[in-house]
């Protein structure tokens, strides 16, 4: 899990960090 | 397959199922085909070239690797957005996201491609290959614009794009997945889709096969930017460990 730490976060947001 | 039946689904499931993954794609495309036109189609000026072409590969490879990273940010919004990958386990949507997430990115460089002049929007402009000179990768960088070209040349609309670009996330053939079987549904659902669209569009017999040509073609590049990466971070580890995006350096295990 620590490996992919960002992937993690991004797939766990209801919103993505991006301006969509 | 392990000998599983196709799943059943009917002309309206991938109806649906080609509505769902078409609009998750316009949502997550990062640039919409109407804020392009607005763009004019502007190319990069000859000063404008040569001040690319004259900085240190460490600065072309970290704003290269910062415009891959926002990239691959809206195909994991992508991702999230189709039907039944949220529903995998997280190892599986780490694997496919990890294995797949570049692939997507290049398939949907299509459409930001001028096929006529062989320029790519990049950085506010179009750009020719002449522009990424000071990656030191020449032979990567043209492979790339020949895979743009192809996939320009079969004039997908957005929803064969979207449910390609579905189909292309979901592989089941990835190392590493957990519950292969959950994915291998998943896929035969999109590539259903994709054939039902197809069909709907009327393209010719061929079109089918001409885009699972398109997948070896995409893992090829996706290996070949690994390695120039890995010959990149032998030279300048520092640069990538303390400049590159941290999930560019997630993904590619810089």
């Amino acid at each position: 899990k620590e490996k992919h730490k960002i992937l993690h976060q991004l797939l766990q947001n209801s919103t993505s960090p991006v301006d969509l | 397959s392990d000998g599983d039946p196709l799943p059943t689904v009917s002309m309206e499931d991938l109806d649906h199922l080609a509505q769902g993954v078409s609009k998750s794609h316009l949502e997550t495309c990062q640039y919409l085909g109407a804020e392009l036109q607005q763009t004019s189609w502007q190319n990069f000026l000859q000063d404008e070239v040569k001040s690319y072409q004259s900085k240190p590969a460490e600065v072309m490879w970290q704003l290269c690797a910062v415009k891959i990273t926002e990239a691959i940010q809206y195909v994991v919004e992508f991702a999230k957005r189709i039907d039944g990958f949220m529903d995998l386990c997280q190892n599986d949507q780490i694997v496919l996201l990890k294995a797949g997430s570049l692939e997507v990115v290049l398939v949907r460089m299509c459409r930001l491609f001028d096929s006529q002049k062989n320029t790519v929007y990049f950085d506010g402009k179009f750009a020719g290959p002449d522009v990424f000179r000071a990656l030191g990768c020449d032979d990567l960088v043209s492979a790339v614009f020949d895979f743009s070209r192809g996939m320009c040349s079969l004039r997908l609309t957005e929803d064969e794009l979207a449910l390609f670009s579905a189909s292309v996330l979901l592989s089941a053939d990835r190392s590493w997945l957990q519950e292969k079987l959950q994915v291998e549904k998943l896929q035969q659902k999109t590539q259903l889709a994709l054939q039902h669209v197809l069909q709907k569009n009327q393209r010719e017999e061929g079109a089918l096969n001409k885009l699972r040509c398109k997948v070896s073609a995409l893992r090829s590049l996706v290996i070949r930017h690994s390695e120039k990466l890995s010959a990149f971070r032998a030279l300048h580890p520092d640069t990538v460990r303390t400049l590159f995006p941290p999930l560019y350096k997630e993904l590619f295990g810089a």
